[in-house]
């Protein structure tokens, strides 16, 4: 079941490659 | 240091003044230079010339250099403000600003827009929100049916497309956003407010004193 609260950018912006956080990260 | 008339921030040959980028950005000078720490560590990790290229970038995101994500690529393109196929420091400063906690929605969300209007057709389409969803869906290893990809996909355009006409413009977008901010928690970087402190190392280089600058 879908859930309600879910669009399509959210489960986008979860994406590893969206965070950039990573490069500050030895 | 010490020097309260001293405003010689340190030269990178073939790279723009610190002053100045720091004068562009919401970066001091003194954590200017310490981005360039991580933009040296990051430059060098493949091919040392002083550029950061898409393998190099990846390394650095993913701790893998073969590593292909279609979101790491347009974050390189978005980077790549000059088109050469590599980021210069110039580049790597100001981009990183948009990310800056103290940068303002408006750049956020343009910053956001550019991301996912994958073509450059000044709309973000359903196809390419599509494109993404499935390569989320690869990356994370989940499996969704094709029903529910395309229940999300109308959910979502019938909530951010408001004319209806298939596609998510400028405006739509903002409003989107605005209704849905957690969408930009990705674009704030906690790391820029205190960037000296996660590169200690360059405290005790530093030629600035913050004070004259």
């Amino acid at each position: 079941k879908t859930p309600v609260t879910m669009n399509a950018f959210e489960l986008i912006s979860t994406s590893q490659g969206l965070n950039l956080g990573s490069l500050f990260e030895k | 240091m010490g020097c309260l008339h001293s405003t010689a921030a340190r030269e990178y040959p073939g790279h723009e003044n610190p002053v100045k980028l720091a004068s562009e950005t919401a970066f001091s000078v003194s954590e200017v230079e310490a981005l360039y720490e991580l933009f040296k560590s990051i430059s060098c990790s493949v091919v040392d010339d002083g550029l950061i290229n898409k393998e190099e970038f990846q390394l650095a995101l993913f701790k893998n250099r073969k590593k292909e994500n279609l979101f790491a690529n347009r974050i390189f393109d978005l980077f790549d403000v000059k088109r050469k196929g590599v980021i210069d420091f110039g580049d790597f400063v100001r981009s990183l600003n948009v990310f800056h906690p103290n940068a303002s929605l408006e750049e956020k969300t343009d910053f956001t827009f550019r991301l996912y209007d994958m073509d450059c057709t000044g709309y973000i389409e359903r196809q390419e929100v599509k494109q993404m969803l499935i390569a989320l869906l690869c990356e994370s290893e989940m499996k969704l049916a094709d029903d529910t990809i395309e229940v999300i996909l109308d959910q979502t355009f019938e909530d951010a497309d408001v004319d209806g006409d298939g596609k998510i413009g400028k405006t739509e977008w903002s409003d989107f956003v605005i209704k849905n901010p957690s969408l930009l928690k990705i674009m704030t970087l906690p790391y820029l407010r205190d960037i000296t402190t996660t590169f200690p190392s360059f405290v005790f280089n530093s030629e600035v004193d913050e004070i004259a600058t």
